[in-house]
This record gives C-alpha cells, sequence and structure tokens, in this order.
C-alpha cells in the first residue's frame, strides 16, 4: 500500500496529510514544530519532529522507501530549495513542492522537480475565470483552451429536453451531467429526452470562447 | 462591462486582479502598501491606495457599483472580518473572502459571505486525491462523491476502439474526452471507433468508488 511523506504541516501540508490519511494512505508526516506533530500525530500513521533542512534527519527519516514525498514548507526560498535538493540526492521516487512565488517554481524546476504546487495562484485564476462567467457556477479547466463548466440554463433552454434545446449544434458544447437540485439527483450521461428545469445546473465541457457565448447568452 | 474590486494584493489578491484585467474586466486593485500599488497600476483599469479596514476609506472607493469585491487580506483574522462587515454594510451586490483558516470561513459565513476561498484547503485536497490515485494523471472533484479524472488506459483498453474497450459497461464511467498526446489533440466527444493508444489520455467522468477502480485497475 503506498506511503506517503509531508514535510512541513502548515495549512497546506497538514490538509495534505490529513486528506491522504481519511483516505486510508500511510503518512509520514514531519515538522520542526512540537506542536504541529503533536496535533496531527493521532491521525497519521507516524509524526516526527525535526529540521527537514538538515541531510542528517532526512536521511535517518529513510524516505526513499516512500512513493511520493510532499515539501510543503512555508518561510524562505532557501529552506524548501535546501530540502528539495537534499530529497534529490537521496534519491526519492517523486518529490511534490509547494510554491510561494514564479521564481520559487522556475529554481524547483531546474532542480528537476517534476510537480509543483502554488495553492494560491491556482485559487485566483479559477476564482477569476469563475467571476468572468455571468450564469456559470463552476469552472475547472480540464486543458488549454478547453474547460468544464457548470452553467444555469437560459430561458431557451428550460423546459425544453436536452435534445430539443439543441445545444451541442447551437453553441459547440457538450452536455455531460446534469445535476438536478429538485430533487437533488446527478445525471451523468442525461437522457436526451429529459426535460430541463430551470433550477437544473448544467455540465458543460467544451472550447473556452464557445463556453463564454453560452454563459452570455444566458444572462 | 463586469467591473470588479480586488482588496488586499498579495499572491492570491495580484493574481485574482491580473488575470481578470487579462480577460478584459474592468478591475480595481486596492492596496495599503504603495509598492504593491505600484506593480499593479498599468495592468488594472485602477489601482488605489487605502487601508481598507477604514469604512471611510471604502465609502470613497464606491464599491457598491461594483459586480464583486473580492476581499484578498492576509495578515491577521481581524482586518479580514471588519472589512467584510464595512463591505456588508455599504450593501456590495456580491463578497468573496479569501479564509485562513476553519474558523475564519465560520466566522465569514455566520456574516452572511456567500463565497469563500482558502487556497492551502483546496490544493491539498486536490493533490491528495491525485497522489491516491495511481494511474490517474488529475482529479477534478465536479461534487460529492463525483469527479472528473484524466486516467492513463490500462493494458486491457489499449488497441481497442473506445466501443470495445466497454469503458461503462465494465467500470461504470463515462469517457468524455481523450487527449492524444502523439499527435498532440484533443478529442472532445470522443468517436467511438477511434482506437486508443498507450500514449493516449483517457478523460474519464463517474462516482469516485468506480474512478478508484479503474485507476487500480490500470495500475
Ligand atoms: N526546516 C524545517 N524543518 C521542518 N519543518 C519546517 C522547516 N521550516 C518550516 N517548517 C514548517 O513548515 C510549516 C509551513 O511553514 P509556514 O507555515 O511558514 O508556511 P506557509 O507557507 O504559511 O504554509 P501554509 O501555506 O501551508 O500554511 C510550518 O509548520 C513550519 O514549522
Ligand atoms: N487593512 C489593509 N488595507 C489594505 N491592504 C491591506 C490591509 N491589510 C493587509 N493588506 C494587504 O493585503 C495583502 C495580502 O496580505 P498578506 O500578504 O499579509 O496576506 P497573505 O495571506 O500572505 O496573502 P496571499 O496568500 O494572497 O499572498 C498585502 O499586500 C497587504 O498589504
Amino acid at each position: 500500500s503506498k506511503q506517503f511523506v509531508v514535510l512541513g504541516l502548515g495549512k497546506f501540508g497538514s490538509e495534505v496529510a490529513r486528506q491522504m490519511s481519511a483516505d486510508e494512505f500511510e503518512v509520514l508526516a514531519v515538522d520542526r514544530d512540537p506542536d504541529k506533530v503533536d496535533e496531527l500525530k493521532d491521525v497519521v500513521t507516524r509524526a516526527a519532529i525535526a529540521d527537514v533542512t538538515d541531510p542528517e534527519a532526512l536521511r535517518s527519516l529513510g524516505l526513499d522507501s516512500f512513493d511520493a514525498v510532499v515539501v510543503a514548507l512555508g518561510g524562505s526560498l532557501e529552506e524548501s530549495i535546501l530540502t528539495c535538493l537534499h530529497l534529490k540526492d537521496i534519491g526519492v521516487k517523486q518529490i511534490i513542492a509547494k510554491v510561494m512565488s514564479p521564481q520559487h517554481e522556475r529554481i524547483l524546476r531546474k532542480l528537476g522537480i517534476g510537480r509543483v504546487i502554488y495553492p494560491e495562484y491556482e485559487s485566483a485564476v479559477r476564482l477569476a475565470k469563475h467571476l468572468g462567467f455571468q450564469a456559470v457556477l463552476d469552472f475547472l479547466p480540464l486543458a488549454p483552451g478547453f474547460s468544464l463548466v457548470e452553467i444555469a440554463p437560459s430561458e431557451d433552454i428550460v423546459g425544453k429536453s436536452l435534445r430539443d434545446a439543441e445545444i451541442r449544434q447551437k453553441y459547440g458544447v457538450q452536455v455531460v451531467a446534469i445535476r438536478s437540485l429538485v430533487p437533488e439527483q446527478w445525471h451523468l450521461v442525461p437522457d436526451p429526452n429529459m426535460v430541463i428545469k430551470d433550477s437544473d445546473v448544467l455540465v458543460v465541457i467544451g472550447k473556452d470562447e464557445d463556453l463564454k457565448k453560452i454563459a452570455k447568452g444566458s444572462s
């Protein structure tokens, strides 16, 4: 069964540790702050106090046997970078690092860190896209230029069956699911004969420019 | 055209302001730090220096005419809470606040703030889900228990047409798109006769427990 390490138990790191433990994975949680370690010791498989910038301390944790190490330190760039460097030396299987700036990301990528998480940036982009779509309730980018959005159906769609609404023909986007609120139910692979209510939420996939049109059209 | 305000230009707030400006919305960006304001003044419609906890300063910004106000302050809970309180008094149309803890979120919800963003928490949940799925390349929750994932096709799928692979019948999940890497191309609403290569990425939608099975099955 998979084993993970989280180095640094701030808001991000502690939540990664908690979620993975809840999903029944083995987690080693490490922080130099005894209080942070104490808060998690009954939640994770093992919780340890250590200064992870210290290569000796890192080696004694036996990290090369783990499937992935999440570097979730905050504070200075230096500590995160040094820790990643030592982890590369140890030869851990996979390193994921939380970054605090574009420069931080660039440095870690040059160190060969394959995966980088920038929470504030990612949440900001998502919020900006959300605010930009008038009738859109949620926005998930799938790939550059393609996204999945939840939209409220516009007046010319409400009361029609999915087939009659001809959303694909008119807007070039595909309805992949309908989330009904009355009664509360998900319809994956919705029946084309299903009549759309104004309380339904359409989950739609397509090119961003087509999604923008459907949102504007429904304002 | 829509107008937005961002109060607080840290990593999150400044990125919201930049993204919305890039999407050609009007943005008023506010911070008490002149350097932060200066960095954005050529990017946004208008950038102002102000202490946003000061109700007089807030009123003079004329915020009730904007479509939404993003409260992106860091530091103390107090400043964020006071600012939200004043915004409620002014009667702005929509308030979105960045929070720094579950307690912070609870307080703001009691104040009637409808939408709250907790970047570290959201990124942590997403990373934890990602690490948990073996063959899964990305994971996007759509609703409790339903998600969209990108997966590498397992051996019993590669070389078959989408129709013959019978993914829906076997796994109970729907392939909504295929991202080919060779050549690089997206196939939305993929042709059921399309043959799946081992370099393809399947974008799949379904219940979390079914998605877990398809990932495990392909390890
Ligand atoms: N050298 C180190 N060794 C072990 N733990 C460390 C080290 N440096 C920092 N930490 C821990 O990393 C955690 C995250 O750091 P901090 O809270 O400063 O960052 P942050 O960017 O605010 O994190 P988050 O956004 O996740 O809350 C803290 O609990 C801190 O004790
Ligand atoms: N009362 C205030 N009036 C105006 N601006 C403020 C006020 N308090 C804080 N700010 C600004 O809010 C911004 C974000 O604050 P800070 O950087 O402390 O938070 P943060 O949680 O680290 O933010 P982020 O995660 O977005 O980087 C800063 O640029 C700061 O100057």
